[in-house]
C-alpha cells in the first residue's frame, strides 16, 4: 500500500507460496474461507500443497512464535464466474476468531455503495519508502462508476467499482492483490472491493478500480453453503 | 554428520507382505524416530529393510525387500518402508562393491552363473551375508574396476561384467534439470547429500510434502527452486548446500517442454514467450544480463531454456506467474500480473436469456469441460437440488439448469469430485444486455462481523 500507515485489518490474511514468501492477500469471508483475486493463483485445478495463509499478525515476516499467528494450509480453490476474476479458497481447518482475527461482512447482493462512503485498503506489499514489513491501511472515498468513466474513457464495468483519485500517491501496488477495499457502513466493515491488478499504482490523479464484491455475493454464498 | 536414514530408500504409506510367511521380525518398541530403526537394521546385515509405525513410534525390520520372491507392496495408513539403497537401486555407486540389485545377466545377455555354483565355472567365492553373493545375480567381490560382474552359464566364457549403469550415467538432465529423478547423491566435491526430509545438519524450507511435484526424495540431487542445476543440502555442517555434477542430455531443447504462449500464459507461465517488460504497476523490468540496480543469479546463458531475453517478464524458477526483477531499486521483483491468463474453459455451444433460469437447452458440461452429473444421482455430490425438490426448473438427465436463480447463469453438480459445481459452456445471447445494478443504495442488514479496534500505534508497541 502507497501512501498509507501502519494499521489494523483482523480480516486481512497473508497469501504464503511453498517457500513461505507473501504473494497476495486475501480477506476472511467465513471462518474457513478466504476471497482473494483469481491472477494470484496458477490454475483453479493446481494442487495447492504448501499454500497458506497467515493470519493475525501485522507483520510481513511475524516470528513463528509470534502471539496469535495463525497459519493454516490451504485445501481447495474454487473460482468464481468467469467475469468475476475472483477465486474463494477453502482452508484446511477454520481458523480461531479474536482480538487479531475477525470476519468482515458481505454486502447485500447487488448492493451499490453510495458515492462518498468512507473506505480502506490493506496490505503489506510495495509501500513505496514506508515499511512494507507491517500491514499498511490507506482511506479513500468512492466514486460512482458514471463519475469513474470519464476519467477511464468508459472502460470501468458494473462488475467494478472505484475510489476517488487523491492529488498525492495513495493506493493498493504490488503485492496487495486480492486484498480488501473495505468501507464503513452502519457502523460496520464490509467487503465491498477486491484490489485487482490495475495497470498503474498509487498514480495521483487517477481513480482506481476495484472488483465489485456485491455482484458476486450469490456465488459466494452458495460455495460456502454447497 | 551424515544419518543412518541416508542408506536407506523410504516409501511412504507403505506396507511390504510377504506371500509365504505370515509375519518376519517381531515389532521392536523404538521410543525415538525412523533414524534409531535405520541404525538398528543397518547394523544387520540380515536385514533389508524396515517398516516404521509413526503412530506406535516402533520398527519391524525385515530380511527381505520388495524385489525378493513372493513379496509385494500395499498401502499402510500407518507404516513407512525404509529399503536399504543397495538393494533396492537399479545403478551402482563408485565400483559398484555394495551393489545387491537382482540383475543376473551379463552386458551379452548371458544368464549367471549361481554363486554356490562349481559349474560350469568352478571358483573360489563362498557365499556369505558379509559378501552379499546371491543366487546368480551380478557382483563385483573383487573390487573389479568395471563394476559388478558374474561367471556365465556359457562354458565358452568364464566370466563377464553384467553392464549395470553407474547411477550418475543412469539418469541425465535437460535445461536446469527441475525434472531430474536420477539416484545421485553425492555433490560434485563428493560430499553425501542430507535427506530432505530431515532438518539436520542444516534447517530449510524444501519439506518434501509441500513440493509433491518436485519429488524431493531421500537424499537424492534435485533442482525444486529453480536453481541452474540440481544441488542438495550436504551432511557438511560447514557447507549447507552444493551443486551435483550430472551429465546434460546434450541439446538444450527439452523434448516434453509446456507448450509455449506469447499473448497470455497457462498456469503458472512458465512457458510464456511474450515480450511483456514491465510490472503490473509498469514499473520498467530490469534486462536479465544486468546486474543492476538489482544483483541476481538468472543468468540469460545459465538458463538457455527459460529464454531470458532483454527484460521481458519470464518465470524461470517455478514462481505463481512470469515476473521480473524490477528498475526501481526499491522494489527487488515483481510479478506481471498485466498478461492475462489463457482461458481454461472450452467454447460455448448455447446462449441464454437474463439468468438463465429458463433455459432448456442441452448442453451438460461445465465451462471447464467437465460432464455434469445427473440431477438424480446421488454421487460424486450429494444435491441440493434435485427432479422432485425443484419440479418447476425440470431438471432432466444432466442439462444444465438454473434451479436457484443464480445470477450467473447456468449451472450444474459435476462428475469432478473435487468441483461440486460449476457454471456451464454457455454464455448469455447478445440481444439480452444485462440489467444495470447502478440503482439506488438499498438498506443494509448485518449480521454480527466487521468490527475491529483502531489504535495501531499501541497495538503496534504491544505486539513488539
Amino acid at each position: 500500500i502507497v501512501g498509507g500507515h501502519p494499521g489494523n485489518s483482523p480480516w486481512t490474511v497473508s497469501l504464503r507460496n511453498r517457500q513461505g514468501q507473501h504473494f497476495c492477500s486475501g480477506s476472511l469471508v467465513k471462518e474457513q474461507w478466504v476471497l482473494t483475486a483469481r491472477q494470484c493463483f496458477p490454475s483453479c485445478h493446481a494442487p495447492l500443497t504448501g499454500y497458506e495463509v497467515w493470519l493475525g499478525t501485522m507483520f510481513q515476516n511475524p516470528q513463528p512464535e509470534e502471539p496469535g499467528l495463525q497459519q493454516i494450509p490451504v485445501a481447495k480453490i474454487v473460482c468464481g464466474p468467469s467475469d468475476s476474476q475472483l477465486v474463494l479458497l477453502k482452508l484446511e481447518r477454520p481458523v480461531t476468531l479474536n482480538l487479531r482475527v475477525a470476519l468482515i461482512c458481505l454486502p447485500p447482493e447487488r448492493y451499490v455503495v453510495p458515492p462518498a462512503t468512507m473506505c480502506e485498503i490493506t496490505g503489506w506489499g510495495e509501500a513505496r519508502g514506508l515499511s512494507h514489513r507491517v500491514l499498511n491501511v490507506a482511506s479513500l472515498n468512492v466514486i460512482s462508476n458514471q463519475e469513474c468513466n470519464i476519467k477511464h474513457r468508459g472502460r470501468v464495468r458494473e462488475n467494478e467499482m472505484c475510489t476517488r483519485a487523491l492529488m498525492v500517491p495513495v493506493g493498493a501496488c504490488e503485492g496487495d492483490y486480492g486484498g480488501p477495499l473495505a468501507c464503513f457502513t452502519h457502523d460496520c466493515w464490509v467487503l465491498e472491493g477486491i484490489i485487482i491488478p490495475n495497470r498503474v499504482c498509487a498514480r495521483p490523479g487517477w481513480p482506481a478500480i476495484f472488483l465489485r464484491v456485491s455482484v458476486f455475493v450469490d456465488w459466494i454464498h452458495k460455495v460456502i453453503q454447497l | 554428520q551424515r544419518s543412518p536414514l541416508n542408506d536407506f530408500q523410504v516409501l511412504r504409506g507403505t506396507e511390504l507382505q510377504h506371500l509365504l510367511h505370515e509375519v518376519a521380525g517381531s515389532w521392536q518398541k523404538v521410543v525415538g524416530d525412523a533414524e534409531e530403526c535405520a541404525k538398528h537394521c543397518g547394523a544387520r546385515l540380515d536385514c533389508r529393510a524396515f517398516h516404521y509405525n509413526m503412530s506406535s513410534l516402533s520398527c519391524q525390520l525385515l530380511p527381505w525387500t520388495q524385489h525378493s520372491p513372493h513379496t509385494r507392496l500395499r498401502r499402510s495408513a500407518s507404516c513407512d518402508l525404509f529399503q536399504k539403497k543397495d538393494y533396492v537401486r537399479t545403478c551402482i555407486m563408485d565400483n559398484g562393491v555394495r551393489y545387491r540389485g537382482i540383475v543376473a545377466k551379463t552386458v551379452d545377455g548371458l544368464l549367471c552363473q549361481s554363486w554356490n555354483h562349481k559349474f560350469p565355472n568352478d571358483h573360489k567365492y563362498k557365499p556369505t551375508l558379509r559378501n552379499g553373493l546371491e543366487e546368480n545375480f551380478c557382483r563385483n567381490p573383487d573390487g573389479d574396476l568395471g563394476g559388478p560382474w558374474c561367471y556365465t552359464t556359457d562354458p565358452t566364457v568364464r566370466f563377464q561384467s553384467c553392464g549395470i549403469k553407474s547411477c550418475r550415467e543412469a539418469a541425465c538432465i535437460w535445461c536446469n534439470g527441475e525434472d531430474y529423478r536420477g539416484s545421485v547423491d553425492h555433490t560434485e566435491s563428493g560430499r553425501e547429500c542430507q535427506r530432505w526430509d530431515l532438518q539436520h545438519p542444516h534447517v530449510h524450507p524444501f519439506e518434501p510434502d509441500k513440493f509433491l511435484d518436485k519429488d524431493l526424495d531421500d537424499n537424492y540431487c534435485r533442482n525444486p527452486d529453480g536453481s541452474e542445476r540440481p544441488w542438495c543440502y550436504t551432511t557438511d555442517p560447514k557447507l549447507e548446500r552444493e551443486f551435483c555434477n550430472l551429465p546434460r542430455c546434450g541439446s538444450e531443447v527439452q523434448p516434453h517442454q509446456e507448450a509455449t504462449t506469447f499473448h497470455c500464459f497457462r498456469g503458472k507461465g512458465e512457458g510464456y514467450r511474450g515480450t511483456a517488460n514491465t510490472t503490473t504497476a509498469g514499473v520498467p523490468c530490469q534486462r536479465w544480463e544486468a546486474q543492476s540496480p538489482h544483483q541476481h543469479r538468472f543468468l540469460p546463458e545459465k538458463y538457455a531454456c527459460k529464454d531470458l531475453r532483454e527484460n521481458f517478464c519470464r518465470n524461470p524458477d517455478g514462481s505463481e506467474a512470469p515476473w521480473c526483477f524490477t528498475t526501481r531499486p526499491g522494489m527487488r521483483v515483481a510479478f506481471c500480473y498485466q498478461i492475462p491468463r489463457c482461458t481454461e474453459e472450452v467454447g460455448t455451444e448455447d446462449c441464454y436469456n437474463g439468468s438463465g433460469e429458463q433455459y432448456r437447452g442441452s448442453v451438460n458440461k461445465t465451462r471447464k469441460g467437465v460432464p455434469c452429473q445427473h440431477w438424480s444421482a446421488e454421487t460424486p455430490h450429494k444435491p441440493q437440488f434435485t427432479p422432485t425438490s425443484a419440479p418447476y426448473a425440470q431438471l432432466k438427465e444432466n442439462f444444465c439448469r438454473n434451479p436457484d436463480g443464480d445470477s450467473h447463469g447456468p449451472w450444474c453438480y459435476t462428475t469432478d469430485p473435487g468441483t461440486s459445481f460449476d457454471y456451464c459452456a454457455l454464455r448469455r445471447c447478445n440481444d439480452d444486455p444485462p440489467v444495470s445494478i447502478l440503482d439506488p443504495p438499498d438498506q443494509v442488514e448485518f449480521e454480527k462481523c466487521g468490527k475491529k479496534l483502531d489504535r495501531p500505534h499501541q497495538w503496534l508497541s504491544k505486539l513488539r
